[in-house]
């Protein structure tokens, strides 16, 4: 039984039987995604081309839910601007090495949006380094070996943030390492802590709860039986 | 020819019903969704002559064919599934990664000679 077992775990594309020890919550995205295509009609189904994601726009037949394993850095009481510092990592040596990937997408999430009447939301600016594998075993990735990948003012109107992070992945998985970043959020320089009465410059951001990275990838042992109807 | 073959409609070449339950085989506590499917398989009798619901190949008509001629020789051609549609499914991989994957062939829907 264990043979076949391990046939059959091969041919999912599984080397061994996963167990999870520390499962997250499934993402509302994949449960959407996973309902969509549940309730196709079977003659739907088969037609459909199982090698590209029309939720994406992107070849792939496989998308996983990366849960961050990195720490913060820097939580709590405001350093001068800077609310929020936190390592983030993301192991993607799980992609098989035939497995090709086609995009990858940050989330960045809060507990609660906290929308204000006025529309004068709180100004806050997010900064994202790519972390050299050197800092990332270090206590503090502070200054050398990061590169600042992208830099974006918010007013914290939504419960998530989206960034595309297709190409930095790609390149660091043909380098054969995991994705470590670091994520700033800081107050907003136009906004001044002493302008803002006694409330926390960082005020809303304590509600910044996790982040996750969604990668898709196609592997081309699932794709045989569409490449050849083509 | 409207000549129906031998053995009865039940017997014939057809998709019958099966249901895999995740929880059977003792995968429920990595497998998140589905815990199951209708997978089906296939099962009957190609018997001569084949008709067309049979789904026959022409060498499995030319088979039936040379086993009526000598049974002991030459087999029925078996019944194969020869349309097959995907499922996604969505599990826990050994980091705890949420997994969405689409697989191809997972379900019989129709078989064939």
């Amino acid at each position: 039984l264990s043979l076949q077992e391990s046939l059959l775990l091969k041919s999912l594309g599984l080397s061994a039987k996963p167990s999870p020890k520390a499962p997250i919550p499934v993402p509302s995205v994949l449960w959407r995604i996973f309902e969509q295509r549940r309730t196709l009609p079977a003659a739907d189904r088969a037609a459909e081309d199982g090698c590209s994601l029309e939720e994406f726009n992107v070849p792939g037949n496989i998308i996983r839910v990366f849960a961050d394993r990195g720490h913060f850095l820097h939580e709590g009481q405001p350093q001068g601007l800077l609310c929020l510092q936190k390592l983030l990592y993301f192991n993607l040596s799980v992609l098989e090495e035939d497995e090709l990937l086609t995009m990858a997408q940050l989330e960045v999430r809060f507990s609660h949006s906290s929308y204000q009447p006025s529309g004068q939301g709180q100004l806050f600016e997010l900064r994202l380094y790519q972390s050299s594998p050197l800092a990332l075993q270090g206590p503090s990735p502070q200054g050398q070996g990061r590169k600042l990948l992208l830099e974006q003012s918010f007013a914290q109107l939504h419960k998530s943030l989206l960034f595309n992070l297709s190409t930095v992945a790609k390149d660091w998985r043909a380098f054969g390492r995991s994705l470590g970043l670091v994520l700033e959020i800081s107050v907003s320089s136009s906004e001044a802590p002493a302008g803002r009465g006694l409330q926390s410059p960082c005020g809303s951001i304590s509600s910044f709860l996790d982040t996750s990275l969604l990668v898709v990838s196609l592997s081309p042992q699932q794709c045989k039986a569409s490449r050849s109807k083509r | 020819s409207a000549q129906r073959p031998r053995g009865t409609a039940s017997a014939l070449c057809k998709p019958r019903r099966l249901y895999i339950s995740f929880s059977d085989v003792g995968w429920e506590n990595w497998i998140i969704a589905p815990q199951g499917y209708l997978a089906n398989y296939c099962l009957g009798q190609c018997p001569f002559p084949l008709t067309a619901e049979l789904n026959g190949t022409n060498h499995a008509i030319l088979q039936t064919i040379v086993h009526s001629m000598d049974p002991k020789a030459t087999p029925q051609p078996c019944c194969v599934p020869v349309r097959l549609s995907p499922i996604s499914i969505l599990y826990y991989d050994n980091s705890d990664n949420v997994v969405l994957r689409h697989y191809e062939d997972m379900v019989v829907d129709e078989c064939g000679c």
